[in-house]
């Protein structure tokens, strides 16, 4: 043995990058299912969970550290390039992704030290006029992948293939046939198929809901799948909720999940009268004005950030992957404006993972740490955060249209 | 990267009421700050 190891002669060999990729991909893979399991463990076990399911595609994705690729690309767009490379470096950029620089507020490409400030750069004022009587101004540049009302029983029509329920990304809720006000989702938590024998909504009122909150590729969601989380859903108590004749179990913890620290009462106060939900997508391309401003007058109440995964946003794998927006890091921002309930959720993708709010220092997206403040209600799978501070009167942090609010940063 | 907007508004078909209507199409490009629905 002594001999043999000596005199054994020691060769390098390279190894295809590809193995080192499939090698980074499986080991995500485990930790990501280890990960899902002990949180499985934690709670009980009947609950359900959302996997990426879709095309081979959908799957080699899933095994991907899109997190970890995506903050590794954000450090690499950080390098300062060399000031005589900037110009030429910029306009190939703009070629390339359809970046309209004349409309850059700063038009000396020297002082853009690298490719992550040149892509968060400010847009002249000038250029985009906010249109001062319409309800509702697009919050960005893009296009709008998908827009409309949300229909009776809480589906979107069907676009690109893609038919899901508008409620499975914000609330999650069927159409019950006692129900007083059937567009009004506070009054539907509730759950069939699983032994529910009907649920009591918030308001008091016994709801006869027997259909699902919502099915995508034959996955149900809930209220709690979009605001607090796909299977994070803690006991968490919420005003009164506790005594009330709710079905034991699943559906108990995704209404309380959902409603959060205010109790069932504050969406109900949200929704009411001959209203309706409407919704609208807008896709940001890379070549695109990556701030967002605020698409009209209203006051932020709450924050709601999910540490999701970082799946492309392009129509294309929006198209393969239904569940992309409950899937991915995003940051659900609820509140209200003078029809009543409006929220707006910056989504983020793999090359743009960093969402900023200009109001909200605290927000740290696609971070390694994980979010161990105190208000951060443990389990749930959202850091939360209130602004009632910023403005006592408005018990929010009010916004006028066209405001800057922040932006999507590289990486 | 996407913003998805969801908000309550009155409903286009009351009577003798505005309601909100969008005056944009699914596919359509739009800047920042284009008017995407009106009541």
């Amino acid at each position: 043995l002594n001999t043999a190891w000596k005199d054994t002669p020691v060769k390098w060999y390279p190894i295809p990058v590809g193995l080192g990729i499939a090698f980074l991909g499986f080991k995500h893979y485990t930790t990501v299912i280890d990960r899902e399991r002990k949180s499985a463990d934690a709670t009980d076990s009947d609950r359900h969970e959302i996997h990426p399911t879709g095309p081979w595609q959908v799957r080699i994705l899933s095994t991907l550290p899109l997190k970890a690729l995506s903050r590794l690309w954000g450090k690499f767009n950080e390098i300062p390039l060399p000031v005589f490379l900037r110009p030429a470096g910029f306009k190939l950029y703009a070629w390339v992704f359809g970046v309209n620089i004349p409309e850059a507020k700063n038009q000396d490409l020297k002082s853009y030290r690298n490719l992550a400030e040149f892509f968060y750069r400010e847009i002249d004022p000038a250029t985009r006029p906010i249109h001062s009587s319409a309800a509702i101004v697009s919050p960005s540049d893009g296009k709008v992948l998908m827009l409309g009302e949300v229909r009776e029983g809480g589906r979107v029509e069907n676009v690109k293939g893609m038919t899901y329920s508008l409620d499975a990304l914000l609330s999650g809720h069927g159409e019950p046939s006692t129900s007083p006000n059937p567009a009004s989702p506070a009054v539907l938590f509730a759950r069939d198929g699983e032994g529910a024998t009907g649920a009591t909504s918030p308001g008091g009122e016994v709801v006869q809901s027997h259909e699902e909150f919502a099915r995508i590729n034959g996955i149900s969601y809930t209220v709690g799948e979009l605001f607090s989380g796909v299977d994070q859903a803690t006991s968490h108590k919420a005003d009164g909720l506790e005594d009330q004749s709710l079905p034991p179990g699943e559906a108990k913890r995704d209404v309380a999940a959902a409603v959060g620290p205010k109790g069932a009462s504050w969406f109900r106060s949200q929704i009411d009268g001959a209203k309706r939900l409407y919704f609208a997508v807008v896709y940001l391309a890379p070549g695109d004005y990556h701030r967002f401003h605020s698409p009209t007058e209203w006051v932020v109440e709450t924050r709601r950030h999910f540490a999701g995964e970082l799946f492309s946003v392009s129509p294309y794998l929006q198209a393969l992957l239904p569940s992309l927006f409950i899937l991915n890091e995003r940051v659900v921002l609820l509140g209200r404006w003078r029809y009543g309930f409006f929220s707006m959720t910056p989504v983020g993708a793999t090359n743009v993972g960093s969402i900023v709010l200009n109001f909200d220092r605290e927000l740290r997206t696609n971070s390694l740490a994980k979010d161990t403040r105190a208000d951060t209600l443990e389990g749930h799978g959202y850091a939360e955060a209130h602004y009632q501070l910023a403005s006592k009167l408005l018990a929010g942090h009010p916004l006028r249209r066209g405001e800057e609010m922040g932006g999507f940063r590289l990486g | 990267s996407t913003v998805v907007l969801v908000f309550e508004a009155p409903e286009g078909k009351e009577k003798g009421k505005a309601g909100f209507r969008w005056i944009v199409e699914r596919g359509s490009v739009v800047k920042m700050g284009q008017a995407l629905g009106v009541v």
